[in-house]
């Protein structure tokens, strides 16, 4: 384990909500372009070394991330780690593969509310399906709600080429429920008509929280 | 680095100062992606009049403050002068990686003096 840090960067890492300092940065992992960009938008020093980007005199709405328009502090972009979980017959209608995904939220405080969710998925097709245009229904329930009538989300999917992004709050996930420390989501891709079946090749979540500790009530003007 | 005070200990009247916090002297370069730091800066310098008194563009004043600088003016007491402290701030953004390879950004307001003012 890495030496605690000293006492004074403890107390400033604490007062970041920051437990202790994160061990780095993984070998793996590059900032996704939408985590820049959000990062841009919404640094007030970097927004003055690119006023072009900012409208002068504007100052962003505290606890609130303009760019998805929802309240928000916190904004997380979570890897997904797949795991392949059936693969039906060819000839049953569901002949297409289902994915069960599993997003890690532990470093998610129980304070925190959860404001946005969407899922990213970016689809390879098997042949056909990369090229051409088709048409697909895309299926996502909570792992532990499989079985138990419809999936909750159900969506048209037009191309594979794009990434397919889904919002989970208020469909596979509950607007008022908690974040879960960790999230289990079952996903299907089925072609409307006997078209070729899609495959899986990334996943992510941008996950949008609001920590109230961090959130100032607005001071109002003097009068 | 902080912009070191001119002139005696106060370095004349209450203002904002430059100070700049680098991650890397903090030892959080490896975790933190943007920025490489931020100008937090900081508030020194005298209450005494007229710094107290409301100046053009400025914050405004404290009569509470006017009135204590009023009184060491007339009297120097235990009470002594007003203080120069942040008066508006503003917030930074902070882009990392965290624990579990989440890239995580992060808002934190008033972590930027922006203006000081006497309190």
């Amino acid at each position: 384990r890495r030496p605690a840090a000293p006492r004074p960067a403890a107390s400033l890492l604490q007062a970041l909500g920051l437990h202790d300092s994160p061990r780095g940065a993984p070998k793996s992992r590059s900032v996704p372009p939408i985590m820049w960009r959000l990062f841009r938008r919404r640094d007030p020093q970097e927004a003055r070394l690119s006023p072009r980007r900012t409208p002068p005199g504007a100052t962003p709405r505290p606890c609130h991330v303009e760019e998805l328009g929802v309240a928000g502090n916190i904004v997380r972009h979570v890897p997904g780690r797949g795991v392949r979980a059936r693969t039906a017959e060819p000839s049953a209608p569901e002949r297409c593969p289902t994915w069960t995904l599993l997003f890690d939220l532990s470093s998610v405080e129980p304070a925190e509310l959860p404001s946005r969710a969407r899922l990213e998925l970016r689809f390879a097709g098997e042949g056909a399906a990369a090229e051409t245009d088709g048409s697909w229904e895309l299926s996502v329930a909570q792992a532990g709600d499989v079985g138990a009538g419809p999936a909750p989300l159900r969506q048209a999917v037009a191309s594979l080429r794009a990434p397919v992004r889904a919002e989970l709050l208020g469909a596979a996930w509950a607007h008022n429920a908690s974040v879960p420390r960790s999230l289990r989501l079952v996903l299907a891709l089925r072609p409307r008509a006997a078209g070729p079946c899609g495959h899986l090749a990334e996943a992510s979540l941008l996950l949008v929280t609001l920590d109230p500790r961090l959130c100032h009530p607005l001071a109002r003007p003097r009068r | 680095e902080a912009q070191p005070s001119v002139g005696g200990s106060h370095g004349g009247s209450c203002r904002a100062r430059r100070l700049y916090v680098s991650f890397r002297e903090v030892g959080w370069h490896h975790w933190v992606i943007a920025p490489r730091g931020f100008l937090a800066n900081y508030c020194q310098g005298q209450c005494s009049l007229p710094a107290t008194l409301p100046g053009p563009g400025g914050p405004p004043a404290l009569n509470h403050a006017v009135l204590r600088a009023l009184m060491h003016s007339a009297a120097p007491g235990p009470a002594g002068l007003p203080c120069c402290v942040p008066a508006r701030l503003s917030p930074i953004s902070v882009l990392f990686f965290d624990n579990s390879d989440n890239v995580v950004l992060r808002h934190y307001e008033d972590m930027v003096v922006d203006e000081c003012g006497c309190r």
